[in-house]
């Protein structure tokens, strides 16, 4: 019985930490840049998972660190052109929205190094 | 509408798909599965000069589709509940595999689960059978090949970019019929 409750638990605990950071960008909202909040990292993290940031060193973004940074603010008018959002390079409500979505996991490099085609209406 | 780099595509007119017997839900039935995909090949079909069959052998299918959890072995680890769904390789890899952590529904049953997370599994295969054939992201939200999906919301229609991205890759259906295309406002019908 002991073993069992153990098991659960651990089961339990498990789920718990995958979802705690991937989805908790929303106190990030209008950070500005050159500011050092908690949590920017795991931004980097996301963008660079999808192939906005890359990780070739500099300011120690191969540690992502907390710094929103001139390189962010790119990473993040590149997505917000690629995901058809207002470019803004800011942190703005429906860029973080749109981030904390579920989404494919196939990265979006295809959309930035080969560009993407528009449909004539 | 984008390609993936070198605009790689099948060169065969059939393609075979199946289903791991291995990696698979215990909440939905294969048949609840498989109609799913059969109406998502179906889409794609319906405007290239490709057909999709369903054959048993998963090891010398052309498309292997599984549900896997975490890290399974292809170097893009599953991240639980929402954040990414699924992934598909470009032509000629063929491998599809969702997030078994998922909460999946078919046939728009979210009321059933009610669950704030239940992700329509129809929409999503119909996307990644867009990456099979080499489509990339399209940065419009209307379209099939939009990179995310909010939780209980389906989105299985092509759409005009959708279907001038992979009309260009293959060609057109002899027998395609612009009405069998969806009603949406950014249907090819209404192009």
């Amino acid at each position: 019985r002991h073993l069992a409750e153990e098991a659960t638990a651990k089961a339990t605990q498990t789920i718990h930490v995958s979802n705690a950071t991937w989805h908790d960008f929303s106190r990030l909202v209008d950070v500005q840049v050159g500011s050092h909040v908690s949590g920017v990292s795991e931004l980097k993290r996301y963008l660079h998972r999808f192939g906005y940031v890359k990780d070739d060193g500099g300011d120690g973004m191969k540690n992502f660190s907390d710094v929103f940074d001139g390189r962010l603010e790119t990473a993040i008018s590149l997505y917000q052109q690629n995901l058809g959002l207002p470019i803004t390079g800011r942190l703005d409500m429906s860029t973080v929205t749109l981030m904390s979505s579920p989404r494919c996991g196939v990265s979006d490099t295809h959309m930035i190094n080969a560009g993407f085609h528009t449909t004539a209406h | 509408y984008t390609y993936f780099g070198g605009k790689p595509k099948w060169n065969q007119d059939k393609l075979t798909y199946a289903f791991s017997e291995t990696h698979k839900l215990d909440y939905l039935t294969s048949d609840d599965v498989r109609t799913v995909f059969r109406r998502a090949f179906d889409q794609w079909a319906s405007v290239i000069p490709v057909s999709f069959e369903e054959v048993d052998d998963y090891t010398t299918a052309d498309l292997k589709i599984g549900f896997f959890a975490g890290d399974h072995g292809d170097g893009q680890p599953f991240d639980g509940v929402l954040g990414t769904l699924a992934h598909a390789f470009a032509p000629e890899n063929g491998r599809l595999h969702l997030d078994a952590a998922e909460t999946w529904v078919v046939d728009d049953d979210f009321g059933s689960k009610g669950s704030t997370v239940a992700v329509d599994l129809e929409s999503v295969a119909t996307h990644e059978i867009g990456h099979l054939l080499g489509l990339g992201h399209s940065s419009q939200e209307s379209a099939v090949m939009y990179p995310s999906l909010r939780p209980r919301t389906k989105k299985v229609d092509l759409t005009v970019d959708d279907v001038a991205g992979v009309l260009k890759l293959y060609g057109a259906n002899p027998k395609l019929r612009l009405d069998s295309l969806t009603e949406s406002e950014n249907s090819i019908k209404n192009g």
